[in-house]
This record gives structure tokens, sequence and C-alpha cells, in this order.
């Protein structure tokens, strides 16, 4: 029975660390193309 | 460094689609995980007592109330068998999105 | 020390697991449901920019872009710390179950080592 929770406990707290980085990589990614936009502009670099 | 800029963004919208692909994973890891647990039907259900065959589990949602008694007693006539529900897949329905998904 | 007594203590030990790991997910649950909806937030804010870029073509600047971005990034942060929340709750619920469970196997083991339970 514990290990059963402790195997299912473990998988949550995975899953929340996944996400967290998924949200650290989101925010890199916004961060990236507002970069790219800014340089795009500045080159004047269409599409 | 326009190009340069634009490779690295390649390279974390490729490593996102992975930890996407490893969150859907996990979340249905996390799902057999509980069918397997909830229902009973582990392998290692075993009292060690020739001839009988108990399946129980769930204990985490239902609580060890009884748990020592409750294995006296012969599956059919095990009082603490509640069967089993979605309603009790408490880890998967910690995820918000999965909890959106069955809706 | 006797495999009865272990097993009795076992049980009144992890007693109140499953009240605990009720609340813990119960918990992780809510905070995700905030954080879905903190990116919804977010999201719409993001697709106003791109609506902008569609429209107008890249090389024009969203007139409240500045403003946009900044309110997407609190909103990504805020999210961000609520996921710091929910992992450290999952932690939790994960060293509760392993606490019980080391101390279990821990107690198996002296009673094989005095053989009173069969290995």
């Amino acid at each position: 029975e514990l290990e059963h929770a402790k195997d299912m406990a473990l998988l949550v707290a995975r899953r929340e660390k996944v996400t967290l980085d998924l949200l650290e990589q989101n925010m890199r990614i916004f961060d990236q193309r507002s970069n790219v936009k800014r340089l795009k502009r500045s080159l004047g670099i269409r599409g | 460094e326009y190009e340069k800029l634009k490779s690295e963004l390649k390279k974390s919208l490729a490593t996102r689609n992975k930890l996407e692909d490893e969150f859907e994973r996990l979340e249905q890891e996390i799902y057999e995980k509980e069918t397997e647990y909830f229902s009973g039907n582990n392998a290692t259900s075993n009292t060690g007592i020739a001839g009988n065959r108990f399946s129980y589990g769930g204990n985490i949602i239902k609580g060890f109330d009884g748990f020592n008694k409750s294995h006296h007693h012969s599956a059919g006539h095990d009082s603490h068998n509640r069967g089993f529900n979605n309603d009790d897949r408490i880890f998967s329905l910690s995820s918000a999105i999965f909890v959106k998904q069955q809706q | 020390m006797d495999p009865s007594s272990v097993l009795d203590q076992t049980i009144q030990d992890v007693s109140n697991l499953q009240a605990e790991f009720t609340h813990i997910l119960g918990e992780i649950r809510a905070s995700d449901t905030q954080l879905l909806d903190q990116r919804k937030k977010y999201m719409q804010k993001d697709s106003q920019i791109h609506k902008f870029i569609r429209q107008h073509g890249s090389l024009q600047e969203h007139p409240k872009e500045q403003e946009l971005s900044e309110k997407i990034r609190e909103k990504m942060s805020a999210c961000k710390n609520l996921q710091e929340q929910k992992c450290t709750m999952a932690n939790t619920a994960l060293y509760l179950v392993a606490k019980h469970l080391s101390r279990l196997e821990k107690n198996i083991g002296l009673l094989e080592e005095d053989g009173l339970l069969a290995p």
C-alpha cells in the first residue's frame, strides 16, 4: 500500500516539476520572441 | 545575431515540445497506476497464506482504519471493499488539465 | 518488538496519511485551477500582440506592446510562484509517505534479523 502510494506521489512530484520547467521555458520563449521581433524591426526584416 | 536568436528560439521551442510530451506521459502513467492500485489488481496482493489471495488496494484514499482486521476476511466479505470510481483518482484529479479533459 | 506490534504501530503512524494526501492533492488542484486562469489571461494578451502583427506586418509595433509585454511577464511570474508552491506541496506528500515506508522497511529488516519474520 505504501509503496503504491509513494510511486504515485513520486509521479505527481515529477509532473509538477515538469510543469515548472514548462513555465520557465515559456517565459524564456516569450523573451526570445520579443528579442527577435525587436531585431527584425531594427533590421527591417519582414515576414 | 538575428540568425543566432532565431536558432536559439527554435531550440527552446523543441525543448518545450519535449516537456509537453513528458507531461502527457506522466499524466497517463499516473492514471494507469491509479487504475492498477485502486482496482486492487496488483500481483502483490497476496497475504502469503496458502490458497488465499485477497484483492485490496486504495488505502491511501479509504484510510487505514481496520486495515489489520480486513485481511482476516475473504475478499467477498471485506466490509472495506467499497469499489472504485473516478472520484477516487485523487492523484489525476490534482491536475486541473485532467479535470478539464474529463469535463 | 514482534511483527504484530510493528504492524499495529505502522497502522497507527499512517492513520492520518489519507487526510494529509486528500488535503495536499486538493490544494494542488486548487492552485492548478488558479494557474490555468492566469495562463488564459496572459495568453489572451499575447494573442492581441500576435493578431496585430498578422494584420499590420511584423515591422509595426502594437501601440500597447510594452504595456502588454509587461503584464504578460508579471502574470507568468505569478504562475511560476504558484507552480513552485505546488512543487513544494507535491514533495511534501512524497516525503510523508516515503518517511513511513522507510520506517516500516527498517522495522521489517530488524524483524528478519531477529528471525521473527521470514525474509
